[in-house]
């Protein structure tokens, strides 16, 4: 079947942290096909820049905007949620169970507390209110927008009045619980279509599960 | 622009930095 075959299963115990399929398939929302097809998305990802069969930020971030050289306070901090073992790369068990978050399937309280987990920059179990500004203010540095800090300090009072209903000056996870069940939009980028059934959409990864699967 | 009747998350969550659909762009 041509050049989709290229990648042998011997090829792929080489890479570093390669899991079983099997194994990230029973403790994710995806099927071993999948876990396989995100094996090729994974393999392209991961020598993108370093030949190295994992994925570095700048390539993380080549793949996200096109451009390694990218700062991007949102992408580093999916980034360091990704690399659970806080090593400076995304293996690829890491990369299925965390996407696996992300899955239409995945439960919604997963999602919830990755966002949570995401917005809660310092890692203090609480998003703090600087911590919401400081999102804003890089939200309009990437979007070219611009709001005077008196409407920016109006719009996370504002959210945070709606949010903090234990008024302490910070979101705990409850409050934010409550907050997205108010508001499903915020957790709208944390499903993503694509992983449905991401052998269909990338047919050349059916071709190449095709050919193990007869093997 | 509509940014001040959202809310901050509501503007977050628009960052590019966290469409990962980027990631399944060939």
């Amino acid at each position: 079947m041509g050049c989709v075959c290229s990648t042998s299963s011997s090829e792929k115990v080489k890479t570093p942290g390669y899991e079983d399929p099997t194994i990230l398939a029973s403790e994710t929302p995806f099927t071993v096909s999948e876990v396989d097809a995100l094996y090729e998305l994974y393999l392209k990802l991961s020598n993108s820049i370093i030949e190295d069969g994992l994925i570095h930020k700048e390539e993380f971030q080549l793949a996200l905007f096109r451009n390694k050289n990218e700062k991007n306070l949102f992408a580093d901090r999916i980034f360091d949620l990704f690399d659970v073992k806080r090593n400076g790369v995304i293996e690829f068990g890491e990369f299925v169970r965390s996407l696996g978050v992300f899955h239409p399937n995945a439960a919604l309280e997963d999602k919830i507390a990755f966002a949570f987990r995401l917005y809660d920059l310092r890692q203090t179990g609480y998003i703090e209110k600087q911590e919401l500004k400081e999102m804003v203010l890089a939200l309009l540095h990437e979007s070219d927008l611009y709001l005077s800090d008196e409407m920016i300090e109006s719009i996370v009072d504002k959210t945070f009045e709606d949010a903090d209903t234990k008024e302490d000056g910070r979101i705990d996870e409850d409050e934010w619980k409550a907050f997205v069940s108010q508001h499903p939009s915020l957790i709208k980028n944390m499903t993503l279509p694509y992983l449905k059934d991401i052998t269909l959409a990338f047919p050349s990864f059916i071709a190449r599960t095709e050919v193990e699967d007869s093997e | 622009v509509a940014p001040v009747t959202m809310n901050a998350f509501e503007l977050i969550s628009k960052s590019q930095g966290l469409n990962l659909s980027s990631l399944f762009e060939k």
